[in-house]
């Protein structure tokens, strides 16, 4: 059965969406079957892709409409082992839509990917920057988290109301997932600020931070317009490097109690 | 009567918050009365100026709450001709609330603040990574809008969505404000992905661009640390130059007809 996990972090511009494209893509190099789902009506998985919105007709909007059409919603990468699920919301009141049916029915988001996970070894959630009903929808739906931030102050201090956040979800009888980890990303350690932080998240966090550091380099903020995850152009830079590293660790890591 | 100026843009970590608190410290170095509001229930504002979010009971939710207290909603930052007016919610359940009282009542945050319009020059309302309810109130609030974004691929895919929900608004009868400009922000001109959006951008945009670039600097990353605007500690560096200008271009543009 396939492990889903939910890519959240309510500060935005963390890299949630480098993170999910471009760790799945490290997994899918190692032979593993990956799902990526676009949660976040920004549609920023599609243009990773190099897919252009008006090309892709259905998406999240599929599970959560009556009227929707769930068996289309899968769309091949073109890469080996990497296929992804669009949100295909563009207007706001779609986008009110959507979040009103996460809101009603957040269950059915786990529902509808039960059918994947069979078929998939990893199912990443991109979610949006906030903590609201579509997050809420994916944690629902993921068997463990993963959180990325940025070595700086204002990621830092949305810890502490990310997890206050899904523990209240938890308190109102929400099956929460596990935290899979904090993961340092756009780091660039010789500045005295990223250090500080490092050291302030790692005192706090101990185990709960990966080892493995993504770097900011230029080439990861390259994918989403070559449309191709790092390691299908830069396969010996410092982040394809360091997205392979973070696979191999999580891969490594037994899965909490 | 003070300019209502909304900082907006639906990609996460483009510079609202940032641009918000360093533009306002260069306009009152120049003398300017400026007030600050976070519209953005994550509080950067408060990190930006170094307050602790338990420091601070009165805020954004007094406004569109019947029992808060508008009285005491305006902080003193403690730097002259800067004052500031926090988002005072933590949990998600108060977040959610004060979303949906502004997407019930739009326009109780403009009638709010009328009352201020006429102690300040300029009040810059730093919004959430969205086009919601709360960004909606904050463009019906204000005068103009000013739109940071990085000089990156998804962040160039966010500007159609942005102007199209603003559209999308004003057809639904809601007061829209002039586009005050786009601001490039965290800008490394040494590489080709900068100036190829750079390029785009200016070319879609035109006018609409300011030629004030704030370049990605050390200094800048470390105002939330510091809690201070970065003309308090770094007044000769490269960022607090980019401001200076850029509060200079914006007092120079005619305000659109
Ligand atoms: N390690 C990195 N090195 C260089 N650039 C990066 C890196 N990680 C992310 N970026 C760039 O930083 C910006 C923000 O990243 P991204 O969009 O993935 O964050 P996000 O958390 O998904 O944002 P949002 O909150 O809007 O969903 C993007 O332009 C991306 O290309
Ligand atoms: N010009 C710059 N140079 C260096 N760092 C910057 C610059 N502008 C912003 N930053 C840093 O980048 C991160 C994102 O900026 P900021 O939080 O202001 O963006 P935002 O658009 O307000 O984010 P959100 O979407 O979460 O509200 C912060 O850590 C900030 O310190
Ligand atoms: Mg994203
Ligand atoms: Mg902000």
């Amino acid at each position: 059965m396939g492990r889903a996990v939910a890519v959240v972090c309510p500060k935005g511009g963390v890299g949630k969406t480098t993170v999910t494209v471009n760790l799945a893509s490290a997994l899918a190099d190692m032979g593993f079957h990956c799902l990526l789902i676009g949660v976040d009506p920004q549609c920023g998985l599609l243009s990773s892709f190099g897919r252009d919105r008006f090309a892709v007709d259905y998406g999240l909007l599929d599970f959560f409409d009556p009227e929707g059409d769930p068996a289309r919603v899968v769309q091949s990468s073109t890469m080996p082992n990497l296929d992804f699920i669009t949100s295909n919301v563009w207007s706001r009141e779609e986008e009110a839509e959507l979040i009103e049916r996460a809101g009603a029915e957040p269950e059915r988001l786990a529902a509808s990917l039960a059918d994947y996970r069979g078929h998939y070894d990893f199912l990443f959630l991109d979610c949006p920057p906030n903590m609201g009903p579509l997050t809420a929808a994916a944690l629902r739906a993921a068997d463990a988290y993963l959180v990325p931030m940025q070595a700086e102050e204002l990621a830092y201090h949305a810890l502490p109301r990310l997890f206050d956040a899904v523990d209240e979800l938890a308190r109102g009888g929400a099956p929460m997932p596990e935290l899979m980890g904090i993961v340092l990303n756009q780091v660039d350690e010789r500045t005295r600020l990223a250090s500080n932080v490092i050291e302030r998240v790692r005192d706090d966090y101990g185990e709960q931070v990966f080892q493995t550091m993504i770097p900011r380099t230029v080439r990861l903020a390259e994918v989403a317009q070559r449309g191709l995850p790092v390691n299908l152009f830069n396969r010996s830079g410092a982040g394809a490097r360091a997205f392979a590293a973070l696979a191999e660790e999580i891969l490594a890591a037994p899965a909490r109690p």
